[in-house]
């Protein structure tokens, strides 16, 4: 048993936890913050077979379309008197960052 | 060391994490949504020795009842003009899903 | 890979993530709730490599103060008539408990 945690881009949630279920997969939808941007994103934890891991890898990457977009980033903790000149960072979002990890041992009560 | 994540019922919760700390267990609990129901449900984290793991599980399994409920599965995304029949289904809920994950290292600071 | 789960005083994050941002390393916050206190803290989940882990926790150690604090432990569930005398207990706050998880397989899609 393996334990995905993928962390996708909030507009893709929903796509994503709909193609996993229609697929027969459970998920479990976790609302996060990324450390760059400080915007609202979704990690979503799916406990699934190692049989089966290969499969979910597909679905997450059709489901969350890496995409570009111009932001600032937040002013950080800044000294007083220094001016913070914001310069726009064309950063990549969307995608999905994904971790697997092993798992012991899984139980339903 | 060992990291359980255990998926609960929401009004489960602070029960669990009350007989947790009264069996001396410490616990952390993540808001999250399911990914069939879409309603709110509850992940508790808790970093164990190896040797208290079936302590915990079993915690888990009086404080945590399965029950059954009927409830309609939200619209999945529909092309226009597509009539949404919903069928109720019945669900189990309440119960725990429980992942038992193996820590390499911890360190309080 | 390793997957760090730092669970840090939820005024500590922001400072957190900072410094993680500045030395290359990115993160993911999810905000959690303390079994004990019940109060909001906040979880930081940083996928890293292998030899960057002692890196890692530096920060973490750097940027999370433990501190004391006092506080009321939260009513447990009560009989009808049982009286709940509080007794503020002195609790140490800040500082991180520190999970390192074993990561099998990371992907970017
Ligand atoms: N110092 C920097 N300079 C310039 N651009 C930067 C940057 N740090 C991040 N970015 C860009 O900003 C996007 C959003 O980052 P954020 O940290 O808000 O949101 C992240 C974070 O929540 C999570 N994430 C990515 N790698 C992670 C890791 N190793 N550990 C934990 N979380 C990670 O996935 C989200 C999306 O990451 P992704 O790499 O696709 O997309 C990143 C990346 O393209
Ligand atoms: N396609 C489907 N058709 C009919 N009924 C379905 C269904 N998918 C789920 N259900 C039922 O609905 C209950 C709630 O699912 P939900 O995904 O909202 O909430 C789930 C989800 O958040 C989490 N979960 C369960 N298995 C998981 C897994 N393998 N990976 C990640 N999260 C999981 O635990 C919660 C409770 O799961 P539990 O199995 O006890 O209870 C499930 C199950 O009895
Ligand atoms: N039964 C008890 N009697 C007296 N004092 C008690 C107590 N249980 C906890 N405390 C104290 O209260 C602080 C806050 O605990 P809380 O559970 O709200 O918030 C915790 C919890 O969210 C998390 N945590 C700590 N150990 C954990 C573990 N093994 N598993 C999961 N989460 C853990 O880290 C936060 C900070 O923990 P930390 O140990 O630094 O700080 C703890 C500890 O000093």
């Amino acid at each position: 048993m393996k334990l995905i945690m993928s962390i996708v881009n909030g507009d893709d949630k929903h796509g994503l936890t709909e193609a996993l279920k229609k697929a027969g997969f459970q998920s479990t939808v976790i609302s996060t913050t990324g450390g760059f941007l400080r915007e609202g994103n979704a990690t979503v934890m799916i406990g699934v077979e190692d049989a089966r891991v290969a499969e979910v890898l597909n679905i997450i990457r059709d489901n969350c379309h890496r995409r570009t977009q111009y932001v600032n980033p937040l002013p950080p903790v800044m000294e007083p008197g220094e001016l913070y000149m914001p310069n726009p960072v064309e950063v990549e979002v969307g995608g999905a960052t994904i971790f697997v990890v092993n798992v012991e041992r899984a139980e339903r009560v």
